[in-house]
């Protein structure tokens, strides 16, 4: 967070966008594992009196009370009944039964979402800078429904239950399930009461990628935030003995003297480990007479923390480790803090470095970890996540989540705009999202280093600035998603769940998920235009823009990639006299010729300008 | 006593969603209407969260058999069981 403002355009010290009032009027509510109070993020100072519509509190429990909160922290509850009745009592001697975050990443959010400005702030002197959240005056209130054996859904339902009781303006979960229905996804069923109070609820997309549909919090009222990465790199490289050089990231910043400068002897954890496992690094897996005094190679993948994995490698005697990345997370990079010389690799040159390692009879490698530097490629230091972290980091290196910058924008939207809908600001954040830098280069996909799709970076990158001044909005009110619902044949009961009350869709009417006035458009065309999702080679969406911005007349564009679909908008002009006034549009897409059978997805874009906005929005075209 | 530690052990905890607009109006407050729709099922059974902005309904713990059962009482839209969720 010493970097991500400047990023955003939002400056380090001078703020693009004024800071008002009604900024700090704003309260997010963040559901996660809680909060640790004595963070300088939750400084009070120079921030009025308590926003009074709050009726929240700072509730006591464990190592907690009520005087761990202040002007920036007004409220702090914890939700644990849930998970006490399928695991048990919580055992205090390992996490506290209270507000207080004991694992980090409650502070984590909380603080890149909102946290006050800290200066002199850095991981082990890396990325020296200034600190703050996105919404810097903004003021937060934490649930913690997460503990160590997860978050439980009626722990988190209770927490939305309590968070639009007490009056928060934004509500933002880290957390989520797998895709299910949304009558059954509590994040789901909650965020459409909150939703209804006009609260914005801020959800991860889930980070699962690169697989396909692997995304979380999907449901359409919520804003559904995908991490990104931004400019800084944290380069660490590997050399070979066979003189090969390799780039990974790595924040290691231990004692210097540690890392080898010399050739040391290189393994694969997978042939120093009787388990089947191996080479996963996990805990106890490692042999210590094959490891000791040598660079271990470990495979990421997951199953333990990328920090963990160098514990291991440590505890058994390694001298460093390099992480490889597999096919599950392609070329992302993430730089993590290790504890002993490490870097992390991506897919490719992982693939290299193995078969030097398993064809030279005798491998051997160095590690040089390197200072910060701005780079386009990106990469995403993060929170460790590691239980075995012991060397009281305050500050974790700068959290690329879009979803902080959308609860910037969103807080400084809702002060400046505080009669608009949360429709209303998600599409001023997605319609004045880039796909392109500045250089004219695409957002690329960290997993394959190729240019993204909005399959991948959804509208695009948030531009906080921008949103603040759309031009125009899609806007949406409660009866539009229960049209919605009713498209998606929804029983009366299963809407009832959802959206707490008797509607009965009209059988008459033909409901369309098309019709929904959302920032982007999808269709799948059915194989030879017959079977699939529409049956027709013409699909026709209609769409209200709504003017939010002086008077003017807006111009659209298409772009396509496809040759296979045509696309049209009519009317091609619009003309805005006033405020909030609304005019309607169609896109039609139209199936040319016949479809190849290797059709694969093709994208496309709308975009309307007046000359000084752009309001932007992807097309994504299937087929089955 | 060991009959409530047997179903105790086989219970899992549910999110019971109602029709609040369905509450007899024999009842004063949904409460008592949700407690009651409860009693119907389990004489043990406690509302662990009474939910009323989230969602209109309640949390328990329940037999799979008992759940099945109170999905079938008057003014009960679902009854789902619990899931764990991950930070991500």
């Amino acid at each position: 967070t010493t970097r991500t403002p400047e990023f955003l355009g939002l400056g380090q010290t001078t703020e693009t966008i004024p800071q008002s009032n009604s900024e700090s009027d704003v309260i997010i509510g963040v559901l996660d594992t809680g909060v640790w109070p004595e963070s300088k993020s939750f400084d009070d100072t120079g921030l009025g009196p308590v926003p009074g519509s709050w009726k929240g509190a700072c509730e006591s429990g464990t190592n907690f009370n009520s005087s761990n909160c202040n002007r920036k922290l007004i409220g702090a509850r914890y939700f644990a009944k849930g998970y006490e009745a399928t695991l048990g009592p919580i055992e205090t001697s390992k996490e506290s039964k209270s507000p207080r975050d004991d694992d980090g990443h409650g502070t984590h959010t909380a603080s890149t979402a909102a946290g006050s400005v800290v200066s002199d702030a850095s991981l082990f002197g890396y990325a020296l800078g200034t600190a703050r959240g996105m919404a810097p005056r903004a003021r937060i209130a934490a649930y913690k429904v997460c503990w160590v054996g997860g978050c439980f859904s009626s722990d988190i339902v209770a927490a939305i239950d309590q968070a639009i009781a007490d009056n928060v303006n934004v509500l933002s979960m880290s957390l989520g399930g797998g895709m299910s229905d949304y009558f059954r996804d509590s994040v789901a069923i909650g965020a459409f009461s909150a939703m209804e109070k006009g609260i914005l609820i801020s959800c991860s997309a889930g980070n699962a990628g690169p697989s396909t549909y692997s995304l979380s919090n999907s449901a359409p009222w919520i804003t559904t935030v995908g991490a990104g990465t931004l400019d800084r790199d944290f380069p660490a490289f590997v050399s070979l003995g066979n003189g090969k050089n390799f780039s990974g990231v790595s924040l290691y910043r231990g004692n210097s003297n540690a890392a080898p400068t010399t050739l040391t002897p290189f393994v694969y954890a997978g042939n120093a480990s009787n388990a089947t496992s191996g080479n996963l690094c996990m805990m106890g897996t490692l042999i210590p007479e094959q490891v000791k005094g040598k660079i271990v190679m470990c495979d990421r993948r997951g199953v333990n923390a990328r920090v963990q994995k160098g514990a291991v490698v440590k505890a058994a005697g390694g001298a460093g480790m390099i992480l490889a990345n597999t096919a599950a997370n392609g070329e992302e990079l993430v730089a993590d803090a290790h504890l002993l010389p490490a870097t992390a690799v991506g897919q490719q040159n992982a693939d290299v470095i193995k078969s030097y390692l398993f064809k030279d009879p005798n491998p051997t490698a160095t590690i040089l970890c390197q200072h910060p530097s701005w780079v386009v490629r990106g990469c995403r230091p993060h929170w460790t996540g590691d239980r075995c972290e012991t060397r009281g980091v305050q500050y974790y290196l700068g959290d690329v989540n879009v979803l902080s910058a959308r609860e910037r924008a969103s807080g400084a939207a809702e002060g400046a705009h505080p009669e608009w809908s949360p429709a209303a600001i998600r599409s001023a954040l997605m319609t004045t999202a880039y796909t392109a830098y500045k250089n004219g280069q695409k957002l690329q996909d960290v997993a394959t280093g190729k240019p993204s799709t909005p399959f991948d970076h959804g509208a695009g990158h948030v531009d906080p600035v921008s949103a603040l001044n759309p031009g125009l909005v899609y806007d949406l009110t409660v009866d539009d998603y229960l049209n919605f619902l009713c498209a998606l044949n929804y029983s009366a009961s299963e809407i009832n769940s959802l959206a707490k009350r008797s509607y009965t869709c009209d059988k008459k009417k033909k409901y369309s998920v098309r019709d929904l006035n959302y920032p982007s458009f999808a269709v799948n065309f059915g194989s030879r235009y017959g079977g699939g999702t529409t049956s027709s080679n013409v699909v026709k969406y209609t769409r209200t823009l709504t003017n939010v911005g002086p008077p003017g007349t807006y111009k659209a564009s298409v772009t396509s990639e496809s040759q296979l679909v045509k696309i049209s908008v009519e009317p091609e002009t619009l003309s805005f006299s006033q405020a909030n006034e609304k005019k309607v549009y169609t896109v039609t897409l139209s199936a040319v010729g016949s479809v190849p059978a290797n059709a694969v997805n093709s994208f496309g874009r709308v975009e309307w300008s007046d000359g000084k906005h752009i309001v932007g929005s992807p097309i994504a075209i299937s087929w089955s | 006593a060991a009959a409530v530690d047997k179903n105790d052990v086989a219970s899992t905890t549910y999110i019971v969603h109602m029709a609040k607009s369905e509450m007899p109006t024999s009842f004063d407050h949904h409460t008592h209407w949700y407690d009651s729709s409860l009693k119907t099922v389990s004489d043990s059974a406690e509302m662990m969260y009474i939910y009323s902005n989230a969602i209109h309904g309640f949390s328990t713990k329940l037999t799979p058999e008992q759940a099945e059962s109170l999905q079938s009482q008057p003014g009960v839209l679902s009854v789902l069981p619990e899931l764990n969720n991950e930070l991500h």
